[in-house]
């Protein structure tokens, strides 16, 4: 564990703990997209199916805290707060991103068993999920500073990742590429929208 | 591509 590792995973944490907030204290979940949370739950959920496999307690409390809470986002956004999730503003067709990420994970993965592939799969997923969301801002063109600072601790998240593969392929000798070439176009998205937000 | 040992990162 290296300083840029813990620290994304803190604003991974944060970004969820935002996102909660948001939903909890104004009991709505408008301008969320609940296609980009179900596509983080399946994420999750694909991801770590080696849940069993021991690697730390950190590694293990974190991993069921992802799965927990990205179902209990769905649970809030289609049955406790459901009036107030527009569907029609969140029309992003993710079917062509999970066809597509099945496809490559079935192409290119390290090797071919149900939980590498599954694991390769959620990778790629990871990568585009964020796409409802932006397409939803895109549309609406107007962010609540709250979905804002969800999205800049996600990216905050991605790009300290960046800044982790670098450390630990210079101190360990740590190389993963599906990983690297995944998480640079992830981060390549999230820069996108920032540089965007930013401008205006 | 090169295979890591184990996936240890979250």
């Amino acid at each position: 564990m290296n300083f840029f590792r813990l620290t994304a995973d803190l604003m991974h944490l944060m970004s969820i703990f935002v996102l909660l907030l948001k939903i909890q204290k104004t009991r709505s979940c408008s301008g969320i997209s609940f296609k980009t949370q179900l596509l983080y739950a399946v994420v999750f959920v694909t991801r770590y199916l080696d849940l069993p496999k021991w690697i730390s307690l950190y590694n293990t409390l974190m991993k069921i805290f992802f799965i927990a809470t990205s179902i209990y986002i769905l649970y809030l956004m289609k049955v406790k707060f459901r009036a107030t999730y527009d569907p029609s503003q969140d029309t992003f067709r993710i079917e062509f991103l999970l066809g597509a990420c099945l496809l490559l994970a079935l192409v290119f993965n390290y090797s071919f068993s149900f939980i590498e592939v599954l694991w390769t799969f959620s990778i790629y997923l990871e990568a585009v999920a964020i796409l409802p969301q932006l397409f939803m801002l895109s549309r609406t063109g107007e962010a609540e500073t709250i979905t804002t600072h969800y999205l800049f601790a996600l990216g905050a998240y991605r790009g300290l990742y960046l800044l982790n593969w670098i450390w630990r392929f210079y101190t360990e000798n740590y190389a993963d590429l599906i990983v690297w070439i995944a998480g640079a176009i992830q981060t390549a998205l999230y820069s996108d929208f920032f540089y965007i937000y930013y401008k205006k | 591509p090169t295979k890591p040992s184990f996936h240890d990162e979250l």
